[in-house]
């Protein structure tokens, strides 16, 4: 009965990942290997095409300043550049929000997440988002680059390190991590229960009462070994290869929170989506 | 989670799912 249970955790949180994610791995990879009978993503390799394929993005527009412009060429281009890099900064910035109301509703589907204190609640979901995004974005990417904007784009790994600083050292870290979490090749049912075990972690700063957050960890990783043995057989130690990966998930977050610092302090125009304002504020 | 109304705001959401 208890093993019963245990299926019957990870079905329903494979069920309630499906209803909130809207783009899977499954499909994302078929995406990437050109498996579906869907057209090709558009691929964005240089500002050009940048520029062509933002009717893709669904782009929220920041307002322009006015600023004079120099003489040159070369400086209006520069402008015209910088412009655009932040605009694609902004146009992520509005789906990273939307992606932080899918964990949102995700963490809200766990069995007993709801039962939590609410400022637990609240704790646990700022410290886990982003890294429950960089899980998320993982399956999107391969060595040469990623899928963005629902899969309808793919933006080369290349371009984005050819940003000026700091946007062009901020993927890098992800492209890293992504490559060597891709080849623990987990499926849609086994990454539910791993972003659940992520935001049931009992040891974030500023919790009330751990003990029922980790009573609730505890099951879903029971949930997650036997998931693991069934759905991997042949695959040693894959259960605590993916509890490792959490380790790295903390210093990418770090960093990543660092780097939008940077941004705030040496850009003009940056404003930073208020949602994720708030969950970056105070965090590490 | 006064420093944290949005977040506050999506937790107590109910979901269009239940109604």
């Amino acid at each position: 009965p208890e093993a019963a249970d245990l299926r019957s955790l990870a079905k329903l949180l494979y069920e309630s990942y499906l209803k909130n994610f809207p783009l899977t791995k499954a499909k994302a990879r078929a995406i990437l290997s050109g498996k579906t009978s869907d057209n090709a993503p558009f691929v964005i390799h240089d500002m050009k095409s940048l520029l062509e394929g933002e009717q893709f993005i669904n782009c929220r527009q920041i307002p322009r300043q006015d600023h004079h412009r120099r003489p040159s060429v070369s400086s209006v281009q520069s402008d015209l550049q910088r412009e655009v890099e932040l605009r694609f900064f902004h146009s992520c910035q509005s789906r990273s929000a939307e992606a932080v109301s899918e964990v949102t509703e995700f963490a809200k589907s766990i069995p007993g997440f709801l039962n939590l204190d609410l400022n637990d609640q609240v704790t646990l979901l700022k410290y886990a988002v982003i890294e429950v995004l960089i899980i998320m974005m993982s399956p999107l990417m391969n060595k040469d680059g990623t899928l963005i904007s629902y899969g309808q784009i793919f933006m080369t790994r290349e371009f984005l390190k050819s940003l000026r600083k700091p946007f062009g050292e901020m993927m890098e870290p992800k492209f890293e991590f992504s490559v060597k979490f891709n080849m623990l090749e987990l499926d849609d049912s086994d990454m539910a229960l791993f972003l659940a075990v992520i935001i049931l972690s009992g040891d974030r700063p500023g919790l009330l009462n751990v003990k029922p957050i980790e009573d609730l960890q505890e099951n879903v990783l029971h949930s997650l070994e036997l998931h693991l043995k069934m759905n991997h057989p042949d695959s040693l130690h894959l259960f605590a290869k993916v509890l490792q990966k959490m380790t790295d998930l903390r210093q990418i977050v770090s960093d990543h929170v660092h780097f939008i610092h940077v941004l705030k302090e040496s850009e003009i125009n940056m404003c930073l989506h208020p949602l994720l304002q708030e969950i970056m504020k105070d965090l590490y | 989670t006064e420093r944290h109304k949005i977040l506050h705001r999506l937790l107590q959401d109910s979901s269009p799912a239940d109604g």
